[in-house]
């Protein structure tokens, strides 16, 4: 499995920091209504570099760090890692572990790395192309996308067969 | 481009016409070409035909087939150009109990080609998970993730599950 | 409790004469994936007046015509009748059982009685005005309604309540 | 007409509140005029905060605290201008098992009040009813209506389960 481990501070609901190593083939992600699993999503497309509002469901760019609770205060950055093993070169890199992280700040100002290189959103893009997950990739589908897919123009679903060949 | 878009339409049509008649175990469905003789400016129509029901309009068919012919499109694109990693946010939410069943099935085989992530509410699925991510609010407004090392999940509610809680 | 039977001919999957008596004040209706419990639904909006073809899901207004399974021909006529309690003379009518009924053939032309008087959309909508089950009435949700609760505009619900003003 | 949209907006949005902070155990939300000095020509703003959360736009909410804002929407309206039969399609869906215990707490309210008829494939909604419509396709694509005598259902396959059958 390429996705070894994922780290989240501060993004939308995870204002404590988590690490999540994951195993196995077939992974449940449960819990109760609102509790974060869709914001865990959210949390991995922004790191591959996803910008739009409405798919992170965000109106502004800052609106994706912790904004407080009933307990605690806003916090004043977001940042999320994703740790790939790349021992199959799937991505276009010649090294065995792919780390990407992604870091924004209450100004506005963000910031982005591969493997520590500081890098721009166009390189994310870059990595990631052909692979089903750069940004509106077919592999990631969020929660009420389903009828979406149904609902698609003619000619939007032919822009997908476009982008998959 | 137009040879590559035509036998990336061509693989992606067989690979749904496949995927829906074994998901919905009967009938059929297909991608047709607006346009065969322009595929470049083609739209890309979707037909779905139920077992033992004449072919409808989509808007016709229930909550729950729709969902079954979604899957079935996104089994296919990915049959066709697989990823590394599927991440499906409660894609099985219209489903009945067997109409799971065969999605989990469609699941666990993807499973065996992909690092497959689903986040559910549906007991079935997260049964046939390998590995779970539970995730709970226990300070209100911020998301804790609870690691699973042992194989159980009821209901919604993890935390009274794992010997980590 | 005021819907006491419902009798359906014709009206979508509902080839066969189905004849059902209600019982109880909080009613589950269950069953499979496609089998017909939206339909339900459609048939009596539609027999109360309804004509849209996005609150149907149909694209024609002959499309609510039963049109055929693997096993039996299409259907010429669709019709459906409602049997209501009044005697609390909820509707603006003097007598204790109003039945509303709606008929459609495939030529398009279609006939409505409110108690075997003939009548036309108009009068069926005068007579539900302001009970919450006209034409868009707020008492009858249908699936994937939920959202668009949500998702209308600020006029739009204002108008919503202007309307149960 | 303008008092009369007053009265009816303020007495649904104290509905509202009331119905939120119920069904949601706490948090609070509220329904704002845009411009409180001309009120038909206003729009109707929506503002829902879970318990535990501070307030924020809707589209951040989950799934189902989606629907529960709907649901208290929904039985607001119904409070202000109740109406002797509703009829709800698959609203649960999106709920998980405590949200859906106290939807139906709310739905079981309603229907000592209004006939009301639910569209279900959640057990705990289905186990609540007092009554059930099952519908099967014993013939494919052809709707079947079993009616229950016996207050027995399991799981979304009602023919097993009745004397009828
Ligand atoms: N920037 C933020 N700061 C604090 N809370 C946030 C932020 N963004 C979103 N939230 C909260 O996250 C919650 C939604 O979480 P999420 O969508 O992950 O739920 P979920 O686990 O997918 O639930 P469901 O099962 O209902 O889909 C909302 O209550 C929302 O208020
Ligand atoms: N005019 C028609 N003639 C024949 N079949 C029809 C007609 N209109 C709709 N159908 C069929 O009705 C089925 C949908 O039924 P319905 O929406 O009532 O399902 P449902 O019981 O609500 O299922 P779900 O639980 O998935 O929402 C579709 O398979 C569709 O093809
Ligand atoms: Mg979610
Ligand atoms: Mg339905």
């Amino acid at each position: 499995s390429v996705l070894k481990r994922i780290r989240l501070h501060g993004f939308k609901t995870f204002a404590q920091r988590a690490e999540i190593n994951l195993q196995g083939d077939l992974i449940a992600v449960v819990g109760p209504n609102g509790c974060g699993k869709s914001n865990l999503v959210d949390a991995i497309v922004w790191a591959l570099g996803e910008n739009s509002a409405r798919a992170l469901r965000a109106g502004t760019a800052t609106e994706v760090i912790f904004s407080g609770s009933s307990g605690q205060k806003p916090l004043g950055m977001a940042e999320v890692s994703l740790w790939f093993d790349n021992e199959t070169r799937w991505l276009p890199l010649d090294v065995d572990e792919v780390q990407i992280t992604r870091r924004l700040y209450r100004s506005g100002e963000w910031e982005c790395w591969i493997n520590k290189t500081p890098a721009r959103l166009r390189d994310l893009a870059d990595l990631l192309a052909g692979t089903g997950l750069g940004r509106g990739g077919y592999a990631i589908i969020g929660q009420g996308d389903v009828e979406g897919f149904l609902n698609a123009t003619p000619e939007e679903r032919r822009q997908w067969i476009e982008e998959a060949a | 481009a137009r040879e590559q878009f035509v036998s990336a339409f061509e693989a992606i049509r067989g690979a749904f016409q496949e995927r829906y008649a074994r998901l919905m175990e009967g009938g059929q469905a297909d991608l047709i070409l607006t346009l065969p003789n322009d595929p470049l400016s083609s739209g890309v129509l979707l037909e779905a035909q139920p077992p033992g029901k004449r072919r409808q309009r989509l808007e016709l068919l229930s909550g729950g087939e729709r969902a079954m012919t979604a899957a079935a499109l996104l089994f296919a694109f990915l049959d066709v150009k697989p990823s590394p990693l599927c991440v499906l946010d409660e894609v099985d939410a219209a489903l009945d109990g067997r109409n799971v069943e065969r999605f989990v099935d469609h699941l666990k085989e993807l499973a065996s080609s992909s690092q497959t992530l689903v986040i559910t509410h549906n007991p079935i699925t997260s049964a046939n998970a390998d590995h779970w991510i539970g995730i709970t609010m226990s300070e209100p407004g911020v998301s804790r993730v609870i690691p699973y090392t042992i194989q159980h999940v009821e209901g919604d509610i993890p935390s009274a599950l794992t010997d980590q809680a």
